[in-house]
């Protein structure tokens, strides 16, 4: 399984409809403070079925909506799509290639599709249920969040190890 | 499952004291089981660690970069047991002091081809250990663009 | 008391409203009185604050490095309008680009004169700002020692 | 008032008799991680009468004494020394340089003196208490502390402004 593409629109700052292009080794992500960096971050980890807000940085979920700046009016909807290589079928679906994407309106409304097709969220979860990168494993470090692995209880930090065997 | 999970521990724990000695260019690393057993639900896992030329510590004594290598080692002992796809990481290394950095673009670089590293950074060292970098900035109309940095162009 | 209490409150707002500008060259940022009053003890202070060219924002939505730098500007605001004799600053341009690094230290350097600034860094930007420099380093018995940097051997 | 020097000698990680000379203008303080800078600035703190051990990073107050490394064994005082020039007579006290001495002896004695002569901790507090610089002022920021500034309740945020009136 390896990252092809994240493509992002109407997500936080990312009003207009942006693309980024992974490599097999290590990508970079640069840039002033507040120019959308950690932005990218939460996008992968919403895109993958993120439901809490708090670790998305906002109060309500409509904050990943682009809510408008000086030069640009708020916009409606917030989609990011994840376009993942499964040539070595890691996950349970018969593509070599796989998009999943998440959609919500500013009415509450949220989709979520995988190749296209609509499904639900417990669908998106499933698909990456035994690769490592589900909801709360540690494939994402947030900002300022390389200490909490040292500073979790004994009884968190077990609980990885659950996951992990 | 009880096999599996003590196996997993042994196998992380024994990588955790190989990554740390790795990162620090020496000390000691441990995680021991706490708690009563044999049920896992009673069990808790310490981290014990010890700087090169110091005593074992206590976790709250170590320094700001201190702390944030160890946490390195121990992320990095998790995915070298249980590999994930992918990994992003945002600016872990901002405690670090510039030597420290480049030994962290060390271990990046040595986990590349197990798995796609995506890393959000100010710091020169990290930049130059990636193969591809993208710059995102805020446009006149106060939203976020992005665009694709030739790595020539990265002062060294 | 009440009395000396806006006069400060007041004092402090406008210097922040300034400092913020200076540091994000532009935006706005507000310091706000909420509750019933008029007793004190029933007010809180709402800091409200908007980057060049984004719109009013809570507080938890601004990046790691604009909350730094707002707090900067909150913690300059009272210096200046409650001078204290010196002031101790521990790593706290660690989440700054390095153009705001260079911006910090250009406010300390604003404040030289004013009160005695001690800080510890790992960022050049801020080194190079500095009247005198101290290294410290870990000696081969696992202690701390001291030693005095000519300014002139630091990198440019 | 300006600071002058800073002595310290069983201090953490500081185990020989260490002084910090400070000039008028801006101190940088720079070295490896784990060198001992974030321990510099605790020995101002603590000098100045802090009481709270884990504003001092430790588990009891024992742990600002030397606990020894691989090359030298543990110690049993710590004493941080703190000159200050009062010329200008902001220091309530009769003396143009004032030296505030804290000791702490693994026994859990601890001693005070301003100007060698030995004094309560009061006697320190009331020392510094309107200069701004007494223990929960705003001129000590510990490493990672900076956000809590903006972090902090809005009546916590008051108080700032009643210590600042
Ligand atoms: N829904 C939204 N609509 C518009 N802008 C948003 C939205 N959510 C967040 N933002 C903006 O995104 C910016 C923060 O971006 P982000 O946290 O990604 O910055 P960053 O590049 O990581 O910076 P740093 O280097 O300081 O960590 C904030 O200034 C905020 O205004
Ligand atoms: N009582 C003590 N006796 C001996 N060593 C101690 C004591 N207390 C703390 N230390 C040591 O001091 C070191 C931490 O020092 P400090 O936090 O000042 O580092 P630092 O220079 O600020 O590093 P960083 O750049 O990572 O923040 C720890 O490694 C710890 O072992
Ligand atoms: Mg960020
Ligand atoms: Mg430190």
């Amino acid at each position: 399984m390896q990252l092809r593409k994240l493509t992002m629109q109407g997500f936080k700052s990312f009003a207009d409809r942006t693309q980024i292009v992974f490599e097999p080794g290590i990508t970079a992500i640069v840039g002033p403070n507040g120019s959308g960096k950690s932005n990218i971050a939460d996008a992968v980890r919403w895109v993958l079925g993120e439901q809490s807000v708090r670790s998305l940085r906002g109060a309500h979920m409509e904050d990943v909506i682009f809510a408008g700046s000086q030069g640009k009016r708020a916009l409606g909807l917030a989609e990011v799509s994840l376009t993942i290589d499964n040539s070595d079928g890691q996950l349970p679906v018969p593509f070599t290639e796989v998009t999943v994407c998440r959609r919500l309106h500013r009415s509450g409304e949220s989709e979520y599709l995988i190749n296209q097709t609509p499904c639900r969220w417990k669908d998106v979860v499933d698909l990456f249920l035994d690769t490592g990168v589900g909801r709360d494993a540690y494939a994402i470090v947030s900002q300022g969040n390389v200490e909490a692995l040292l500073s979790a209880s004994p009884e968190e930090r077990r609980q990885w190890f659950e996951t992990a065997a | 499952t009880q096999e599996l999970f003590h196996k997993s521990f042994q196998a992380v724990a024994r990588q955790f004291a190989e990554l740390y000695q790795e990162l620090f260019g020496g000390g000691v690393a441990q995680l021991r089981l706490v708690g009563e057993g044999p049920d896992l639900d009673s069990l808790g896992v310490e981290v014990m660690v010890q700087p090169p030329g110091k005593k074992l510590q206590h976790l709250d004594l170590l320094s700001g970069g201190e702390k944030a290598l160890a946490a390195i080692a121990l992320l990095f002992a998790f995915l070298r047991e249980r590999p994930a796809p992918f990994c992003v990481l945002d600016e872990i290394d901002s405690a670090l002091d510039d030597a420290n950095v480049e030994r962290f673009a060390r271990l990046l670089q040595s986990f590349k081809g197990r798995l796609q590293l995506i890393v959000i950074t100010h710091r020169q060292g990290t930049m130059s250990a990636a193969d591809a970098l993208y710059g995102v900035s805020m446009n006149g109309e106060g939203t976020s663009q992005l665009f694709s940095v030739r790595l020539a162009d990265v002062p060294a």
